[in-house]
């Protein structure tokens, strides 16, 4: 889903 | 993690780095433009909302804070310090880079992952990013001087955003789903940016002459 993946790059 | 955004994540504090030592060592920000420093720290404000809520790894927090830390910090430097604002040169540093933020903030309200808050932010801090460096860009042609370690701050901040495209490139390949147009687009944009400016590095650095910029 969208929300997590992107989150975990600075 | 893998390698490509560990490189990107350690030539990003790279450039923070140098820059911080040099405005603190010889207390001088010439060639630095302020309005890039104050952009950054807003893509920074922006973009870490979720510092204390969302807990990733202890080193994305620390990294976190790093950039937040730094990035305020050299634009308080340069603002407030005795000695380092009287070598800011306002008269060079003219973009209007709060007109600069408009675009960014109504494109991520238009086009973003998901319709919330904090998403819009995020996607307006990666929008902000990918811009950021144009008040700086625009000040080095104008002053023309470019001295070393504002060379290699803008290089490494440029180099970052390369890896991170590998690593985007890399993670497409190795995850399922791992699809995030918006990063990836805002992200070539960004690195395309400082497309010139490593080409005329890279030439300098080959033909071992100072650094200059065409006008």
């Amino acid at each position: 889903q969208s929300d997590g993946i992107s989150k975990d790059e600075l | 993690m893998n390698i490509f955004r560990l490189a990107g994540d350690m030539t990003h504090l790279a450039s923070v780095l140098v820059l911080l030592l040099k405005i603190h060592t010889i207390k001088s920000c010439a060639g630095i433009s302020l309005k890039t420093q104050e952009l950054f720290a807003i893509v920074f404000l922006t973009r870490y909302l979720d510092l204390f809520t969302n807990f990733i790894s202890i080193y994305n927090t620390i990294m976190k804070l790093i950039f937040l830390g730094s990035s305020f910090s050299i634009v308080w430097y340069i603002r407030r310090h005795r000695v380092v604002r009287r070598s800011y040169d306002k008269d060079q540093d003219t973009f209007r880079h709060f007109f600069l933020m408009w675009p960014c903030l109504i494109l991520a309200i238009f086009i973003n992952e998901k319709f919330t808050l904090k998403e819009v932010m995020w996607t307006f801090s990666i929008y902000l990013e990918a811009i950021a460096i144009l008040p700086q860009l625009v000040m080095l042609q104008r002053t023309r001087n470019i001295d070393n370690l504002t060379g290699q701050y803008i290089f490494l901040l440029g180099a970052y955003r390369a890896f991170y495209i590998l690593n985007w490139i890399y993670r497409y390949f190795t995850e399922e789903h791992y699809v995030h147009w918006i990063t990836w687009v805002a992200g070539v944009i960004q690195t395309l940016l400082y497309g010139d400016f490593f080409y005329y590095y890279f030439q300098s650095w080959k033909n071992n002459v100072k650094l200059e910029l065409p006008a």
